[in-house]
C-alpha cells in the first residue's frame, strides 16, 4: 500500500512509494502516458500511478550519465518537504535507465511558458512567481541548501500556478565547517560573481541568480545572453550589476527589487527572507493571475503537439520539432511598451559588437559545471595541475590548418601549417602572416573562431571530466548491485 | 585550474579575435582609400 494523505477532495494524494512498490517493476506502478520533454541529462515522462491515480514526472536517466550528481539531486529532493520544491517519490532501475519519479508540475517551467507563448512575463506575473519562488528559496536556504542554477527554465509552475523549485542537479549543501563554497556551478548568465571568482560563495547567490532570472522573465533573456558564455563569464565579475534594458519601462518598485537581487557584493545582498518583505513582492497578486498563462501555454503545447501530429509529409518533417527551434517573434508584456516586439530569430549585436546568432542561445545556456567537488579534492594531490597550463595548440589554429589543406594552400603562405614555429606566432603576438590572406579568408577565420573556442573548451572539460570516471565507476558498480532503492 | 585554464583560452581567441577585427577594418579602410 502507498502512504497516502488525504485532501479536501476524496482522491488519494501519492506522498511517498512504498517499499512495496519500489520492489515491483515500475511499469507495475505506472502508466507512462506521454513524453514530456528532455532534461539536462534523460527524458522526462508523464505517467500515472495506478494506484491512486495521481500524476507524477518521471526522469529517464540512462546509468551511464553521471550519477553521482542524480544521486545528490535525489538526496536534496528527498530531504526537501515544502509546497515551493518539487517532490521526490521514489527510484528505479530499469535495464540500462533509472527512473526517478517526482511531482508533476502541470503548468511546465517558466521559460517553456515565455516560449510558447512567445511573450515575456508582466510585472504582476512576475511578483506572483517571484513570491512562490523565494519561498521555497527561504525553505531551501533554511535547510542550508543552496540551488545553484535557479533559472526560469527551473522553476516549475504547478496547475494552480504555484512556483516550485526543480533541477537539483547541482544543488549543495552547506555543513557548518564548510559555510562557504568554491565550486563554479550553475549557468553562465545567472552565475553570481562571487561563484565564477572562486572566492567562496553561500545561499544568497541562488539570489544573485533569482535577479537575473527576474530580467530574464520580463525581457526573456538574462544580461549578456547574445555575448558567448565565457565571455559574459569575465564580464559579470567586472561589470557593474546588470539592470534592464530599459529600465524606464519597469516600476520603481521591481527595478529596487532587481537592485537588491544583484548587489556585487555578497555580504551586502539581501537574503529571501528579506526580499519576501519587499514592496514589490508584498503587493504580489494571488496565483490566480497565472491561470491566463497557464491555460494560453497549454493550448499552444496540444495546437503544436496536433500540428506535428498532422506533418507525416517528409517535407514538412524538417518544422516538426518547433519547440526546439522555435526563435520566433516574441512580445514583451511587461512594462508600458506592451507593443515592443522582440526579434529572437536575428542576429543581434552584442555589448562588444561581436554578432552573434541568437538560436545558437540554447545550447549555450546549457548548465556549467566547472571544478566539482571530486576535483576539489584531486588538486590537493595532483602536483601536475599546479605547474603552469601547457600551450596548447590552439583548435581554431588547427581548424584553420585543415581547411588550409583542404584547398590546397602551399603550407608557406599558410599560417596555420604543420609546422610548429607556424602555429606558435600568433601565441607570440605577431600577426604578420595575415598579409597573405584575403579579405574573405581573415572573415572566415572570425566567424569561426567561437565554434573553436567551444570545442577547445569542450576538450579541457572532457579532460577533467576523465579524472572523475574512476569514482563514478566505483558508483555505478555499486548501484548496480542494488536493484531498487 | 580549470578556470586558469579556460581564461588562458578565452584571453588568447579574444586577442586573436581582436587582431582579426582590426585586420579586416584595416583591410576595409584600406580598400576605400583606393576605390
Amino acid at each position: 500500500m502507498e502512504t497516502v494523505q488525504l485532501r479536501n477532495n476524496p482522491r488519494r494524494h501519492l506522498k511517498k512509494l512504498s517499499e512495496e512498490s519500489l520492489n515491483k517493476q515500475p511499469e507495475e506502478v505506472f502508466d507512462v502516458l506521454e513524453k514530456l520533454g528532455e532534461g539536462s541529462y534523460g527524458s522526462v515522462y508523464k505517467a500515472s500511478h495506478k494506484e491512486t491515480s495521481q500524476i507524477v514526472a518521471i526522469k529517464q536517466i540512462p546509468v551511464e550519465s553521471d550519477l553521482q550528481e542524480i544521486i545528490k539531486e535525489i538526496s536534496i529532493m528527498q530531504q526537501c518537504d515544502s509546497p515551493h520544491v518539487v517532490k521526490y517519490y521514489g527510484s528505479y532501475f530499469k535495464n540500462t535507465d533509472l527512473w526517478i519519479v517526482m511531482e508533476f508540475c502541470g503548468g511546465g517551467s517558466v521559460s517553456d511558458i515565455i516560449r510558447l507563448r512567445k511573450q515575456t512575463l508582466n510585472e504582476d506575473e512576475i511578483a506572483t512567481i517571484l513570491q512562490s519562488t523565494l519561498k521555497g528559496l527561504e525553505y531551501l536556504h533554511f535547510m542550508r541548501k543552496i540551488h545553484r542554477d535557479i533559472k526560469a527554465g527551473n522553476i516549475l509552475l504547478s496547475c494552480e500556478g504555484t512556483a516550485k523549485l526543480a533541477d537539483f542537479g547541482v544543488a549543495g549543501q552547506l555543513t557548518d565547517t564548510m559555510a562557504k563554497r568554491n565550486t563554479v556551478i550553475g549557468t553562465p548568465f545567472w552565475m553570481a560573481p562571487e561563484v565564477i571568482q572562486e572566492i567562496g560563495y553561500n545561499c544568497v547567490a541562488d539570489i544573485w541568480s533569482l535577479g537575473i532570472t527576474a530580467i530574464e522573465m520580463a525581457e526573456g533573456k538574462p544580461p549578456y545572453a547574445e555575448i558567448h558564455p565565457m565571455r559574459a563569464i569575465f564580464m559579470i565579475p567586472s561589470n557593474p550589476p546588470p539592470t534592464f534594458r530599459k529600465p524606464e519601462l519597469w516600476s520603481k518598485d521591481f527595478v529596487d527589487f532587481i537592485n537588491l537581487c544583484l548587489v556585487k557584493n555578497p555580504e551586502l545582498r539581501s537574503s529571501a527572507t528579506e526580499l519576501l518583505q519587499h514592496p514589490f513582492i508584498k503587493a504580489a497578486k494571488g496565483e490566480s493571475i497565472l491561470r491566463h498563462l497557464l491555460n494560453a501555454a497549454q493550448d499552444e503545447k496540444l495546437k503544436r503537439t496536433e500540428l506535428k501530429q498532422r506533418e507525416v509529409e517528409p517535407e514538412e518533417k524538417e518544422n516538426v520539432n518547433e519547440d526546439e527551434v522555435d526563435v520566433g517573434t516574441m512580445v514583451q508584456a511587461g512594462g508600458k511598451d506592451l507593443n515592443t516586439m522582440k526579434e529572437l530569430g536575428t542576429m543581434s549585436e552584442g555589448a562588444d559588437g561581436t554578432m552573434v546568432e541568437k538560436d545558437k542561445l540554447e545550447t549555450q545556456m546549457g548548465t556549467m559545471l566547472i571544478n566539482d567537488e571530486d576535483e576539489e579534492e584531486e588538486t590537493g594531490t595532483m602536483k601536475q595541475c599546479t605547474e603552469p597550463a601547457q600551450q596548447a595548440k590552439p583548435s581554431f589554429l588547427e581548424y584553420f590548418e585543415q581547411k588550409e589543406n583542404q584547398f590546397g594552400t602551399p603550407e608557406k603562405t599558410s599560417p596555420t601549417s604543420t609546422d610548429p614555429s607556424e602555429w606558435k606566432i600568433p601565441l607570440n603576438g605577431d600577426y604578420s602572416f595575415l598579409k597573405d590572406w584575403s579579405v574573405a579568408e581573415v572573415q572566415l577565420k572570425l566567424n569561426s573562431l567561437d565554434p573553436m573556442m567551444e570545442r577547445e573548451i569542450e576538450e579541457i572539460h572532457h579532460k577533467y571530466q576523465a579524472k572523475r570516471q574512476p569514482i563514478l565507476e566505483a558508483i555505478e558498480s555499486k548501484k548496480r548491485r542494488q536493484q531498487n532503492f | 585550474l580549470f578556470m586558469k585554464e579556460l581564461e588562458r583560452i578565452v584571453k588568447l581567441y579574444e586577442a586573436y579575435r581582436q587582431v582579426l577585427i582590426t585586420e579586416v577594418e584595416t583591410r576595409k579602410q584600406r580598400q576605400q582609400w583606393y576605390s
